[in-house]
């Protein structure tokens, strides 16, 4: 099965 | 010191009902650009950001940039207390550890005060880069809404393609499998009823459909969804919210390991 992904590995700490 | 005067008080109600399923506590930032939020899921799989603009509001007061920590459940709950047609102002004061949410009825006849109390939340706030992406679909909300309820009673993922096509969501679980494709469909009475799908690169992504199925809590919000995908990226799905502003969900893809 796929793994999900974590939206802080595409957008970075501002 | 913080006025906001929102004549169209049900889009506040509709907005909180669009995000406090996806977020418990989150800071609201008040600028002189307009009220909004960003936050992430606990397990940091969705970011939504919400944003409305200064000019939306009918009265727009505030005097400093202002961040206020809410527990959204609880905000929901003073928001319901609201009249769909009832006029919500929100106040606060500089460094005060209230909000005010006072509601108006349209005839005036009653007016209504809850205090919330604030809350220190120390979140993180992201960079969202400007991207140009491979593809984006226009559809009706209802319809996007449709297809995500019918998918996740057949699987937990979906794959959304879009290639010269149409756009294909596709899901797969223990009793069977599940296509729907559309078409780009413009020949339609109403504008908002288009299927509009504008293809630079081929595209095809898997997501939880626990969280697209989250996001269909804004259609209320707004006729159409526009979901934007690039094989590099988290997908976004946007309502606008009227003609002031939007929520954006942000959704990280599956990916094969």
């Amino acid at each position: 099965d796929p793994k999900q992904g974590n939206i802080m590995s595409f957008f970075k700490k501002a | 010191m913080l006025e906001l005067r929102l004549v169209q008080g049900s889009l506040l109600k509709k907005v909180l009902e669009s995000i406090k399923d996806l977020v418990n506590d989150a800071n609201f930032d008040c600028s002189s650009t307009g009220f909004s939020l960003q936050a992430m899921d606990s397990s940091h799989v969705a970011l939504v950001s919400l944003l409305l603009r200064s000019e939306g509001f009918e009265h727009y007061r505030c005097d400093r940039n202002l961040s206020m920590g809410m527990n959204l459940g609880n905000m929901s709950k003073m928001l319901k207390c609201a009249g769909n047609d009832d006029i919500i102002t929100i106040k606060a004061d500089d460094g005060g550890d209230t909000v005010t949410f006072m509601f108006e009825s349209p005839t005036q006849d009653k007016i209504a005060d809850f205090e919330m109390k604030l809350m220190d939340i120390d979140s993180e706030h992201l960079g969202i880069p400007d991207a140009e992406y491979h593809s984006i679909v226009r559809m009706p909300s209802s319809e996007f809404q449709r297809i995500c309820k019918d998918l996740s009673t057949i699987g937990d993922t979906v794959v959304i393609s879009v290639t010269k096509e149409g756009v294909k969501f596709s899901t797969a679980g223990d009793i069977g499998t599940a296509n729907i494709v559309l078409r780009q469909n413009t020949t339609v009475d109403k504008p908002e009823d288009a299927i509009v799908i504008e293809m630079n690169e081929p595209v095809s992504l898997s997501f939880a459909l626990r969280y697209m199925n989250s996001f269909t809590k804004a259609t209320p919000l707004s006729d159409t969804v526009t979901i934007s995908l690039s094989s590099e990226l988290p997908v976004v799905v946007e309502y606008k919210v009227a003609e002031m502003g939007y929520i954006r969900y942000y959704l990280a893809p599956k990916i094969e390991e």
